[in-house]
């Protein structure tokens, strides 16, 4: 399973919890493993000044100053993931054949401004 | 489909949803891959997502591809030829730019035979390639050639070297099996006991993705 990062009610940007289930999208019928899994997505605010463990790039660290100097014509940052994990799914194929597939950058696990 | 679904489809490189009609059991090895690679912590699942370790290849994708051929001829096989059979496979699956890098074959029996041949006796067992109707290459020896005195219950073959890993595979793979006795005495149909437990074959391979060549920058 993968990590579940620290999910708390901040405001700031930080991953946020989301499991995506396989039978809720109606695929449990060729998808064999998993059943899901906790994908996640970043949210939140990139406000000024941007707080070291906010992953910010050189940039983000500028528009926020500007936002912060301008409000209505420059937006914050965008808060989006700076690290992913890759899972495998085990699947039957259109041929009925056994697939076990790598997929890459599946998993937020880290969020950047 | 909706445009969500197909997306999403696409994006996990699959053109269309399957649909399965005749699933088989998934393979024992699947799934010891599956969990050991579940276990792996973020960033160690990362490293290893264009490495298969339990099979010590490079490669993001294993499939099981099952045999849809048949037995040549119809009917019982004549003298010492025990088995003769076509196996076809399917390999329309892989997709463009995908890159072989191992190709095993297993030949399964529904019980290993504990009593083998008479002593002095063997079995033999080839494979040649063939084309999609069963008749074996012209001018090409076998791909392998085995003997056995004892047949286990599994038995894997290497073809990776013959399918020319790193290559594209062809759409389709026919091979022709044929497992024979030999030597000793005794009356050839006696001699071949063993095979007559054949159960089934599949062809499992190994493949690079897209994703395991293209680099890309991280921040």
């Amino acid at each position: 399973s993968a990590p579940s990062p620290p999910v708390t009610p901040s405001p700031l940007c930080k991953p946020r919890r989301l499991y995506i289930s396989f039978s809720d999208v109606g695929w449990e019928n060729w998808i064999i493993a998993p059943q899901g899994y906790l994908a996640n997505y970043c949210g939140g605010e990139c406000p000024f000044p941007l707080a070291a463990e906010l992953n910010s790039t050189n940039h983000a660290v500028l528009q926020t100053m500007v936002h912060s100097l301008d409000p209505q014509g420059t937006p914050q940052p965008c808060c989006v993931p700076v690290r992913l994990s890759p899972i495998s799914i085990l699947y039957y194929d259109n041929s009925d054949n056994v697939v076990l597939r790598h997929y890459e950058d599946m998993v937020v696990d880290e969020c950047g401004c | 489909l909706s445009p969500q679904e197909s997306a999403l489809l696409r994006s996990l490189g699959l053109s269309h949803k399957p649909s399965p009609k005749s699933p088989a059991p998934v393979p024992p090895v699947l799934w010891r891959i599956f969990h050991k690679r579940r276990t792996l912590p973020g960033p160690q699942a990362e490293l290893e997502s264009c490495r298969v370790e339990e099979l010590n290849v490079p490669g993001s994708i294993v499939r099981v591809f099952a045999d849809q051929g048949r037995f040549l001829p119809e009917g019982q096989p004549q003298g010492r030829l025990c088995l003769r059979k076509l196996l076809f496979f399917n390999l329309s699956a892989l997709e463009e730019g995908e890159r072989l890098t191992m190709a095993q074959l297993e030949l399964r029996f529904h019980h290993s035979s504990y009593h083998g041949p008479s002593p002095g006796q063997v079995l033999e067992l080839r494979l040649y390639r063939a084309s999609p109707r069963g008749l074996p290459r012209p001018g090409r020896g076998p791909l392998l050639e085995r003997s056995f005195v004892q047949l286990r219950k599994s038995l894997l073959f290497d073809l990776s070297a013959a399918l020319k890993a790193g290559e594209a595979p062809a759409r389709n793979l026919a091979l022709l099996l044929e497992i024979s006795a030999s030597g000793g005495p005794g009356s050839p149909r006696s001699l071949c006991g063993a095979s007559d437990a054949f159960a089934a074959t599949s062809l499992l391979l190994v493949t690079l993705g897209r994703q395991c060549g293209a680099a890309r920058s991280r921040r």
